[in-house]
């Protein structure tokens, strides 16, 4: 039985696609079998996985079109790309993934019948055996489509930079996760906030950090422990189509990454 | 008779709200009559100019509640707050806004009947002889709000990073200002895109800064000659809710601003 992990914020900019890109390979590279969902119509992460599919995707599955299984894209193994590193980066496996395309944006006022929270946990349900990891991205947005990946999610992750706007960001998606637990999924964990794009020189990131622990304990959750650094590999990995850990594995972002992952991962352990 | 700028892109933390918080700071000291808009309902820009107000604001003018007169609120001049410079900052004339609230979230829903695009259009009307400035801040979405924004302005400026979902957010956006053109506002001129958050150093922006001037050139605009460099003093500003002329004016972001609003004041005359 998988488990469902939505990375969400409204606030834009805070690494939601980077962090379910990163999350995915590590998992991947763990030997986990990991399903990808984007739920963003700016589609950064299908991109990237390059699924770029106009036909096949989120918005047919939300919208009923088709089921899940016959979404799902193939992205190449990141096997033999230049990478940064003499490591050879070794035959990755197919990472697989459900694309969005830019239909997705009309979701919004085409999702209105009853039950329109629950599209998109209906649609995954048949595939829950097939893989131990779904992850989903979402677009910075509260609208109907985090709101369904919220109610087919397990567990949420928050990310967030060390600043005001992203501590305001967590309070609102906060506020939105208990409307969901009562009345859409209330099995919804909140499963700890994570810092990204960290600059540790700055007072303000460590003021900031500090706030944002504080909120993290008055909602019940953590924390995780290394944030993850800046470093300019992610945006080259992006812009160069690969995963992090193909692209520059030594990387400081990359190894923070892998912590996350392995926090993540002995947290469920835990539970 | 005042000029309708509008800042946005669908793409998430590009410095959309810190570009409009500058650029209206920027044209204060310059001593022309400036009026905020915050369409976003993150409010992040609310928060900074401390203008929060939970039954005055965009939210009620869209649906019609109140004049946009009403919805103005001034924000403390920025006289005497601490700042990071010895000089004085002196007596900063009030800010107006017209603020955000969580309420504008659900503006998207409730926005149905004809003509919904044309809300703040026509609402700001009346006003556009009190100010030489309306500066909108939109949020990170292609959604009712940002239509709004769009169909009321006279220009529209692009902020980006140079990274590789910035630029795809540009295309995005680019096809939404079509349609815009062609439906509800013939006259919205795409003017410039600001590429932000810039670190010079690094051999993918560089790549990435010239793939988007030759955007630019595509979509017949420009990109304005002086990136915004990246500095601790924009987060800083934000969450001691100062505007970053008051809070530290000799810092690179700072002066990146300012010529940045010298360019636009100059290209204007030049229409
Ligand atoms: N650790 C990091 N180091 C350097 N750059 C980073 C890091 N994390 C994210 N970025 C860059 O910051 C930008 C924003 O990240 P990303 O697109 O993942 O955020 P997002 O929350 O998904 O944005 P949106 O709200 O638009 O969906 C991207 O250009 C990305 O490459
Ligand atoms: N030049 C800069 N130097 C350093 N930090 C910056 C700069 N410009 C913006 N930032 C920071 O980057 C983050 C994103 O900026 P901002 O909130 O203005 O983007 P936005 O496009 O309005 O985001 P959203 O899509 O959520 O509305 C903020 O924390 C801001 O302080
Ligand atoms: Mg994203
Ligand atoms: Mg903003």
């Amino acid at each position: 039985m998988s488990d469902i992990i939505t990375i969400a914020t409204q606030k834009g900019g805070t690494g939601k696609t980077t962090t379910a890109g990163a999350l995915g390979a590590a998992l991947t590279r763990k030997g986990w079998r990991v399903l990808m969902v984007d739920m963003d119509p700016q589609a950064n992460l299908t991109f990237t996985m390059r699924a770029q599919d106009q036909t096949h995707g989120t918005y047919e599955v939300l919208t009923g079109k088709m089921p899940a299984a016959d979404a799902i894209c193939t992205g190449p193994g990141q096997a033999g790309k230049p990478s940064r590193t003499k490591e050879k980066p070794g035959d990755m496996p197919d990472r697989k993934i459900i694309p969005a395309s830019t239909a997705l944006s009309g979701a919004d006022l085409e999702l209105t019948a009853i039950g329109k929270e629950f599209r998109l946990q209906e649609a995954l349900q048949p595939l829950r055996d097939d893989f131990d990891y779904i992850i989903i991205d979402t677009p910075p947005s509260l609208g109907i489509l985090t709101i369904n990946a919220l109610t087919a999610a397990d567990e949420v992750v928050i990310t967030a930079q060390a600043d005001a706007y992203s501590l305001q960001g967590i309070w609102q998606l906060h506020s939105t996760i208990q409307a969901v637990t009562r009345y859409t999924n209330p099995g919804l964990l909140l499963k700890g906030i994570l810092i990204t794009r960290h600059n540790p020189r700055s007072v303000l990131s460590r003021d900031l950090t500090g706030l944002i622990e504080e909120t993290a304990q008055q909602m019940q959750t953590f924390v995780y422990q290394r944030p993850i650094r800046e470093g300019v590999a992610v945006k080259e990995a992006q812009a160069s189509r690969q995963d992090l850990f193909s692209y520059a594995p030594r990387n400081k972002p990359a190894q923070d990454y892998m912590a996350f992952a392995d926090e993540l991962l002995e947290r469920r352990q835990g539970d």
